[in-house]
């Protein structure tokens, strides 16, 4: 997967990747204090390229504590459980789910939208690809807004950016590839190499999607995101982060 | 004698001889057309009675008959019951006759007609009627009750079913204990199939040197659908739309159920043997979130625990224990044993002992009317009506013919309920299970169909208490046509404290093509379907009429209709006449039956169908500030072929 963060106050956006195993399920926020949790579950292509296998998020785990809620979203269904109770719904439906402070609104083959207290919003969008392709499977992309509702400590490896870092960006110059401009970025406390780039933001144009500009950080994110990806691996896709 | 085409002698000289026996039933979106076609010869130098036989589902309606008797054709029009019997008193035909009796098996009744015919002549019938598959269990059921009564030179059933939708499973199961093995072909496509029945004379014989058939039990068809939308399957066409609703891939909720079992004198033997065997299994159906308890009840109320209790392993061996030890005698008080049940639940609600997200049913199974307290049925209707909080459902099971069947649907009707005719028979408690697993599964409760932009109109029953497991709730209407090209439903529901909204689309002209193509689809099935459930909920409501005035109103309304669509319902006679006019007969439906067991497992209301709820409104999520064009924290997987800075 891919990951894009819009730092509001210094108006940039910071990108980088992280490719790992099929099945692995990375923590995107964990909010221990306000019992709100988002974990993703790795999918792999259908066989690698160029000796790479792609990996992307092919099902998504909401957990909220207080409503003891659980929203599981894969590319084929939308489980919500609620205590014991469960039930299903499929992206063929168009339905609204509503559950005192959380409602699910899902939009046929396009979004699941999940809102908590009308205020926090997570969409998380379905890219279906042609059955056939030898290659690529279907995958989920998430989009959380800038909210000031998470509560401090929040961490994962979108939610550590709720606290924006402070990033100076300097000695921008062409890079090897002149189509690529190269600068670097001084961030908690390191000089890290960046390179300019391009990135999709789908919620408009669910086909093309729209251009995003942003400086990307090499190794996975290493040295923007707190310690290394591999410390945001977790066993169960509703497993809170231990961090650090 | 007559011979067939492998020579093999069909009867001897003084039969009548049944040249051909044609079943031809299309299904078409859940709605079955059926036309039994029977041609006969009298090969006797005798004058012979040659007789039409027809079992039909209970809930069908019959839509033409008619009869050729040597040249001489009889064709059938629908009239009001009254202008029926006139005319036929005018010219009854002679040595003719015609009628519908009450069915001898379940959920049957008899079209019988009996002709007197001359040595050599042929007699041709052909009965056509329609009926709704509901869908019970998780399945549909098509069942056709075969009985040629003799062997016929040419047999054939044919069965098409299209199903827009497409068909989950098909089945056709062994209902004649392995004679005819093999003989069923099926051939099934995504959303059709053929299933074809066409036994030779030799397969028919009951034994290879047997004169008799062994065509004589009933062809079954079962199947089900795929759903992909929960919020159900809309079909418009011809200006209707049909809108089936059965959604899935839900727990159940908790449901608080009452059993109030009639153990009076009359149920002794049988009956109660068959209940008490009913009830050990469905006490141990039960779930461990529900709660339950046993009213037993004859000249006394008795019940098993006063209060509601979970349905733990040991409470249910020991409501089991307590149902084995009855021993059914005395009179019938049906109005105290009711409101006891409904006391308890009322109690338990009161005192906040009922999960806020759970059903509460009461199952009352009975065998007669009352004979002591209060005997009045409009009052026990009334008295139950008074009491019983608008949170329970109360379904009534009838066992046998004595009990007054009217009384059982009026008093389940009013309280969002059905009532369902049981045979007091050696298969009395497959039936009882086979009602309570039809509700055993509440899956949502408080669902209403809307149609918002008054886009439709005499829209069904679309407000419903319950939704069950394994059935299917069907909502029809007309569609404004001038409106839109497309029409949107909302259906709100609850399931277990949450509030559902599922939205579904269907363009006018979706299925034209798909029913273009094939020439056994019914053109007409949204009409007839339309026309059937309204009918069916109109006598409902005709029985629950508060004034002679609405009684009247609502009668007028379902003659005309039945007039319109052609159909024998208990306010129409079916009046077939040769050309001359002056030989009639008179095909009656029985007089207090008809209106029994229509199938259908819902009893709704009517709310208007453009009403959404206002908390089905949920206010838009907040607009996604984009402060830099397409840059707010995001995570995203876009397509390779974006040039972009790839991983290191």
């Amino acid at each position: 997967p891919h990951f894009i963060i819009y730092l509001p106050n210094s108006q940039k956006n910071i990108c980088f990747n992280i490719d790992s195993e099929p099945g692995k399920i990375l923590n995107l926020v964990s909010d221990l204090e306000s019992g709100i949790l988002v974990n993703g579950q790795l999918v792999g292509a259908k066989k690698p390229k160029n000796k790479k296998l792609s990996t992307y998020f092919g099902k998504l785990g909401f957990y909220f504590q207080s409503e003891d809620m659980k929203i599981e979203i894969s590319t084929e269904n939308i489980t919500l459980s609620r205590g014991s109770h469960r039930s299903s719904l499929s992206w063929s439906d168009t339905a609204h789910v509503i559950n005192q402070r959380v409602l699910v609104s899902v939009k046929k083959v396009r979004t699941v939208t999940i809102t908590l207290d009308r205020e926090m919003s997570f969409s998380v969008l379905l890219h279906r690809v042609w059955k056939k392709h030898p290659t690529n499977v279907d995958f989920l992309g998430i989009y959380i807004p800038p909210t000031n509702k998470f509560s401090p400590n929040t961490h994962g490896l979108l939610g550590q950016f709720m606290n924006e870092p402070k990033i100076h960006i300097f000695n921008e110059r062409p890079g090897k590839d002149p189509a690529k401009p190269e600068a670097i970025m001084e961030v908690k406390g390191q000089k890290l190499l960046v390179t300019r780039g391009l990135q999709k933001d789908y919620r408009t144009d669910q086909v093309s999607g729209t251009d995003v500009p942003c400086w990307f950080v090499h190794n996975s994110g290493k040295g923007f995101i707190d310690g290394q990806y591999k410390d945001y691996f977790v066993p169960q896709l509703y497993s809170f982060l231990k961090w650090p | 004698s007559v011979s067939g085409e492998s020579g093999e002698i069909v009867e001897d000289v003084d039969q009548v001889t049944l040249y051909s026996y044609k079943v031809q039933s299309t299904i078409t979106s859940r709605m079955a057309s059926t036309v039994i076609q029977a041609r006969v010869v009298n090969n006797s130098p005798q004058p012979q009675s040659a007789v039409f036989d027809v079992q039909i589902p209970k809930g069908a309606f019959i839509s033409n008959f008619s009869m050729t008797v040597d040249g001489t054709t009889f064709t059938s029009s629908i009239k009001e019951k009254t202008v029926g019997r006139a005319l036929y008193s005018q010219a009854r035909a002679k040595g003719k006759t015609a009628g519908l009796v009450r069915g001898r098996a379940l959920d049957m009744e008899n079209f019988k007609t009996e002709v007197n015919i001359l040595p050599g002549a042929k007699v041709q019938f052909e009965l056509h009627y329609q009926e709704v598959k509901w869908r019970k269990l998780g399945s549909y059921e098509h069942r056709l009750h075969l009985q040629p009564g003799r062997l016929a030179k040419h047999l054939e059933v044919d069965v098409w079913i299209i199903e827009p939708q497409g068909m989950r499973f098909l089945h056709v199961p062994d209902t004649f204990d392995g004679h005819f093995d093999g003989v069923p072909v099926i051939s099934k496509g995504h959303q059709k199939a053929h299933i074809s029945f066409k036994p030779t004379v030799a397969q028919q014989r009951k034994c290879s040197s047997c004169s008799e058939t062994a065509v004589d039990g009933e062809l079954v068809v079962m199947y089900d659908v795929n759903r992909e939308e929960k919020a159900g399957e809309l079909e418009v066409f011809n200006g209707y739309f049909v809108h089936y609703f059965a959604p899935d891939n839900m727990d159940p909720i908790p449901k608080n159920i009452l059993f109030v079992i009639d153990v009076s004198g009359s149920m002794w033997g049988i009956k109660m043997k068959q209940t008490v065997e009913a009830m050990k299994t469905i006490l141990d159906d039960l779930r461990a979130e529900d709660q339950f308890s046993v009213v037993d009840f004859n000249h006394n109320v008795r019940a098993w625990r006063n209060d509601l209790v979970s349905a733990t392993k040991t409470q249910t061996v020991d409501a089991k224990k307590y149902i084995e030890k009855i021993q059914p005698s005395g009179g019938t008080n049906i109005n105290e044993a009711l409101l006891r049940a409904i006391f308890i639940l009322n109690e338990a609600n009161n005192l906040g002992l009922l999960d806020p997200n759970s059903v509460s049913l009461i199952i009352l199974v009975s065998d007669g009317d009352p004979t002591v307290g209060e005997l009045k049925l409009s009052k026990i209707q009334k008295n139950v009506k008074q009491n019983i909080q608008d949170n329970i459902s109360l379904f009534s099971l009838g066992i046998g013919f004595d009990v007054d069947y009217d009384f059982l649907k009026r008093l389940s009707n009013d309280n969002r309920g059905i009532a369902q005719r049981i045979y007091g028979n050696q298969d009395t408690s497959s039936q009882l299970k086979k009602f309570y697993n039809q509700v055993s599964t509440p899956l949502l409760r408080n669902v209403q169909f809307n149609y918002p932009h008054m886009s439709v109109m005499d829209v069904t029953q679309n407000s419903f208490h319950n939704y069950f497991g394994g059935s299917e709730i069907m909502v029809a209407g007309k569609v404004n046509p001038d409106k839109l090209d497309q029409l949107q439903s909302i259906i709100t529901a609850t399931s277990a404290n949450t509030e559902l909204v599922l939205e579904t689309l269907a363009e006018m002209d979706d299925l034209e093509d798909f029913l273009s193509k094939d020439k056994h689809a019914d053109p007409d099935f949204t009409r007839k379907l339309w026309a059937y459930l309204t009918i069916n909920q109109l006598l409902a409501e005709r029985s629950l009429a508060p004034t002679a005035a609405a009684k009247r109103k609502i009668t007028r309304t379902i003659l005309q209709m039945s007039l319109d669509h052609h159909i024998v319902t208990p306010l129409t006679s079916m009046v077939i006449e040769n050309e001359a006019g002056d030989e009639r007969m008179l095909a009656d439906s029985p007089p207090q039956d008809h209106s029994c067991c229509s199938g259908a497992l819902y009893y709704g209301s009517k709310v208007s169908p453009s009403s959404v709820p206002s908390w089905a409104n949920p206010a838009p999520t907040a607009m996604i500030p984009m402060p830099v064009i397409g840059a707010p924290v995001v995570e995203t997987t876009p397509p390779t072929h974006v040039m972009r800075v790839e991983n290191d």
